[in-house]
């Protein structure tokens, strides 16, 4: 509860919505928050009734940024609603920020007015945060199936220390029950960019003396190293090898990449899976990907490339098809004169194809097989040879 | 992940913003404040309030949890 546990001194309860949302119609909107008031109702002796002129305990409204308290809504994100505890005047009041994107269920982007309309009742009743992952009462916004929810027992608790249990009669006035229709059967994931029959596989050995990668990248000091699904993570920050798959990162990316860099000036990292690529910047796919591989100036005969890494210095990116490679140039955005190009000719003792690159001070890293070549980028020598997985500290 | 280093400023600014509205951070004008670092207690009290490392440190996960859409009441008493 909040400081000195203030409550409704009564069990009729009114509250009245003052404007809407351009969100949702009028219906959801009055469905939503009668069914989060129901969720109260339910669990205390409180009847909430509707009052459509005039003041009542609870005046629900929709604004955006300043809106005459003294806690302005933010924009979207961030901020998404806020109230007021049990009072005369703005106590029990709730705002919810029109900057955000109100949404009847979780079949699409935006916030489900029905859950942050029953955390936001919670205030205006009287309960304050609840550090339980997964209470209603939770400060952050966790989307979930409304359709049959019920309240965790933890905001049970919490509300009926305020007001006890409900009476034996049904405790929110006799109401058209409001059946919450049925939400739209989650309409299907945006398929995958291809089909991906990645059997599910056990997640390899760290230490398997046999590991391959797909592909390679640094990220904001960091390095990812990929392999069907899984990726391990190093990281400069934690000693431990952070084990995750691709889906934790960028869920709507298909796994399975043939290779991968990091221009670090940009702040982005290219993907190549197949005969397109895509661009992040951190958790986040940029607009626009992806994009066919033809773009970057490979002739039609490359359906796919096998690594890739950027020289951040030479601000060019070499790209490894086979047994030769492409130089492109960051500046001019496109493929240098002279390439393709034999990797055994240019880079002595790399003397077959390449699955997977990176770069990290001063040196390139190749991988072939279980075997990983360093590799002097000034002079193009092979310094010395190691296991794929030496980073993973076996 | 990291955060991309010419963010870490506003990271900085945004953390203070989050531990005012939520935790009741108020920045010390005064500079007798023996503290360091004077946001170190309010994220230590964040990060317990949500399960983290308590470190007193604006680590990422814990930049991360305060990115959250949530609720602007705060976490720690009601509003004034």
């Amino acid at each position: 509860t909040f400081p000195r546990s203030p409550r409704w001194k009564k069990e009729d309860v009114t509250f009245r919505i003052l404007n809407y949302t351009p969100d949702m119609s009028q219906a959801e909107v009055d469905e939503a928050i009668t069914k989060a008031f129901q969720l109260w109702s339910s669990v205390t002796p409180l009847r909430f009734t509707r009052l459509y002129s005039g003041e009542a305990d609870i005046m629900i409204s929709f604004a955006s940024g300043f809106h005459g308290d003294f806690y302005s809504f933010d924009g979207p994100g961030g901020t998404l609603a806020h109230a007021y505890p049990p009072g005369n005047g703005i106590g029990g009041d709730t705002h919810f920020d029109e900057d955000e994107f109100w949404i009847k269920s979780n079949t699409h982007e935006g916030y489900n007015l029905f859950l942050v309309a029953a955390h936001e009742l919670g205030h205006s009743l009287g309960l304050g945060h609840s550090n339980v992952f997964g209470a209603l009462m939770y400060p952050i916004y966790m989307a979930r199936d409304t359709r049959n929810y019920r309240l965790p027992q933890d905001d049970i608790n919490g509300i009926q220390a305020l007001y006890g249990p409900p009476k034996e009669s049904p405790a929110f006035p006799p109401q058209e029950p409001t059946e919450m229709t049925p939400a739209e059967a989650p309409t299907e994931m945006s398929p995958r960019e291809e089909p991906t029959e990645v059997t599910p596989s056990e997640r390899p050995q760290d230490c398997d003396p046999h590991l391959t990668f797909d592909a390679i990248t640094t990220l904001r000091g960091e390095i990812l190293f990929f392999k069907g699904s899984y990726v391990w993570r190093k990281s400069p920050y934690f000693s431990e090898i952070e084990r995750d798959t691709i889906s934790t990162f960028w869920p709507s990316l298909a796994a399975g990449f043939d290779a991968a860099y990091e221009i670090d000036k940009k702040d982005r990292v290219i993907f190549f899976k197949d005969n397109k690529y895509w661009a992040v910047s951190g958790y986040n796919i940029q607009p626009g990907f992806p994009k066919p591989i033809q773009n970057l100036g490979f002739p039609r005969s490359v359906k796919k490339i096998d690594a890739a890494v950027h020289d951040q210095n030479a601000k060019k990116t070499y790209f490894f098809v086979g047994n030769k490679y492409w130089s492109f140039d960051e500046h001019t955005q496109s493929m240098e004169r002279g390439y393709p190009r034999k990797i055994a000719v240019d880079f002595p003792g790399i003397g077959h194809t390449i699955d997977a690159a990176f770069q990290k001070n001063e040196h390139f890293y190749f991988f072939h097989g279980s075997n990983q070549y360093e590799v002097d980028i000034k002079n193009k020598k092979l310094v010395r040879t190691m296991k794929s997985n030496s980073w993973f500290d076996c | 992940f990291p955060v991309a280093p010419e963010t870490e400023k506003e990271d900085m600014q945004f953390a203070q913003k989050y531990l005012e509205n939520f935790y009741d951070f108020k920045e010390e004008k005064n500079f007798r404040t023996t503290h360091l670092n004077p946001m170190a207690d309010k994220i230590r009290e964040m990060q317990s309030f949500f399960g983290l490392e308590v470190t007193g440190e604006l680590n990422r996960k814990t930049l991360d949890m305060m990115k959250q859409p949530r609720c602007g009441i705060p976490d720690v008493r009601s509003y004034s």
